[in-house]
């Protein structure tokens, strides 16, 4: 099954 | 102190309604350049992020950096009360607890005057690096608003595969399925009506049809979208402003 991402994983906190 | 001063209120009106069903408290930059905005959805899945150059307002102003915390459900009902052809300025002075909405019919000297409260709003602002992308199109954004809703009728995922020459949108649900297959096309008398496709490697992508159900509603402000996509990074939806943009980052659903 497909499971959602989170957007956060992929952007650093500046 | 900022004074920024669009010269349609119906172009803020319309940057407002292109995000403010996916994100509610925003935090709005504003320095000499411009104003900026970030904010995650709710669900941590959608990332927004728009910039107002200040090439976009009939005059602009700002020799502090401010920042505006806003509900922008409290925002939308102010910019209801104006007329779309008003002039809209928003003034803020350099600590502010409020921020003015000024709508002037010059036609008429007709003046009406809001001030909307502002909120401390904690929130991260993510460094948006340059990603690489595997595949670049741009093609009309009613168009690609009119395959998400069509689609979006059958699943709650639709599947985005591009190949060399097609780009492929596709639903799978238990009702049915559906799918719209486009080829790159050039329109020489309405160029915004093209499909350009760039690709570097096939992708092939699932998204939440939710999400993009909320994406496609920035299609009122650019006759155009960009959409870039990579299997290792989120897909970017842009509009372009004639200075500045309204963009999506949208995370991909994996299979587990």
């Amino acid at each position: 099954s497909l499971k959602q991402k989170s957007i956060a994983s992929f952007f650093n906190r500046s | 102190m900022l004074e920024a001063k669009f010269e349609e209120a119906s172009f803020f009106k319309r940057i407002i309604d292109g995000f403010k069903d996916c994100v509610q408290l925003v935090n709005f930059q504003c320095k000499d350049d411009g104003i900026i905005a970030q904010a995650v959805d709710d669900s941590r899945v959608l990332l927004v992020s728009l910039e107002i150059g200040s090439e976009s307002f009939q005059t602009y102003r700002c020799d502090h950096p401010i920042t505006l915390g806003i509900d922008l459900n409290s925002l939308s009902k102010i910019l209801r009360c104006g007329n779309n052809t008003d002039t809209l300025t928003l003034i803020a002075d350099d600590t502010p607890d409020s921020v003015l909405l000024l709508f002037e019919d010059t036609k008429r000297e007709r003046i009406a005057e809001y001030s909307l409260k502002l909120m401390d709003i904690d929130a991260d602002f993510l460094k948006i690096e340059e990603l690489a992308y595997e595949s670049t199109l741009m093609m009309p954004s009613a168009e690609f608003a009119k395959n998400v809703r069509d689609l979006s009728q059958l699943s709650d995922s639709l599947t985005f595969t591009i190949t060399k020459e097609t780009i492929k949108f596709q639903a799978d649900g238990d009702i049915g399925s559906g799918s719209v297959i486009l080829k790159p096309y050039v329109n020489m008398d309405d160029p915004d009506q093209s499909i350009k496709l760039e690709m570097e490697q096939p992708v092939d992508l699932t998204f939440g049809s939710k999400y993009l159900l909320d994406i496609v509603k920035g299609s009122a402000l650019s006759n155009k979208v960009g959409i870039r996509l990579s299997s290792e990074a989120p897909a970017l939806f842009q509009f372009d402003l004639s200075s500045g943009f309204l963009q999506f980052f949208l995370a991909p659903k994996f299979n587990d």
